[in-house]
């Protein structure tokens, strides 16, 4: 349990210093945790931690689905009782939460509900099989046979990766169009190889 | 609900935080 604590308090700085340390501009950073659910030895990823830091350029692209005023209420409105639920005070006060709601943003508060069951969606195939996966280009994301690739190119990402670690999966997104690169994989095995 | 796993409420708690500085920095004099 030390050792696990220890792995959950570093996993944040891991994923800051993968993210601001790389050469190209990623959007966010997710490490999805591995465990075993029940007695029949099926393993679940779910979420570790995130890190996100946004686009470079804001205004680059806003899809309609950040430009409908309705979607945007609805966004808002959530913020606004995670931000209540967080801060244990009702009627938050905090103006951040009347800002607009980016879509990346809005993918990457979602994604904190989300897990993969047995290989399934992005992450969970790049663990079953401990083989990085790198999505490169909205033609390839929209093609993709894994519903979590589709949804993040709806919210305007390019470029979507999976790599597997001894007990998880690192998951990096980008509005950017980026192609595979071994340093990044490099770093997530310097960086996420729990045994070190 | 009111439970989140711990996990999660870190995360997105740290998530609030570090948006609103973004914006504290994109819009500094927001009244």
């Amino acid at each position: 349990p030390s050792t696990a604590l220890f792995n959950q308090e570093t996993l944040q700085q891991r994923l800051q210093t993968l993210i601001e340390g790389a050469r190209e501009s990623w959007t966010y950073a997710i490490y999805w945790q591995s465990s075993v659910v029940d007695y029949t030895g099926a393993s679940v990823l779910g979420w570790g931690d995130g890190y996100y830091k946004g686009e470079e350029d804001k205004g680059k692209r806003r899809t309609a689905s950040s430009q409908s005023a309705v979607e945007q209420e609805h966004r808002k409105k959530v913020l606004r009782e995670l931000n209540s639920l967080i801060s244990g005070s009702s009627g938050s006060t905090d103006d951040a939460v009347d800002e607009e709601v980016t879509d990346t943003e809005w993918f990457f508060l979602v994604s904190m509900t989300q897990s993969f069951v047995n290989g399934s969606g992005l992450p969970g195939q790049a663990f079953f099989n401990s083989a990085p996966i790198w999505v490169a280009g909205t033609e390839r994301l929209v093609g993709s046979p894994c519903e979590r690739a589709r949804q993040g190119q709806v919210f305007g990402l390019q470029t979507m990766v999976c790599i597997p670690s001894a007990n998880g999966v690192v998951e990096l997104g980008s509005t950017e169009l980026i192609f595979q690169n071994s340093d990044l994989l490099n770093k997530v095995r310097v960086l996420f190889n729990f045994s070190n | 609900n009111g439970d989140l796993p711990i996990f999660r409420r870190k995360s997105l708690q740290r998530f609030l935080v570090k948006r609103k500085e973004r914006l504290t920095l994109v819009t500094p004099y927001a009244c």
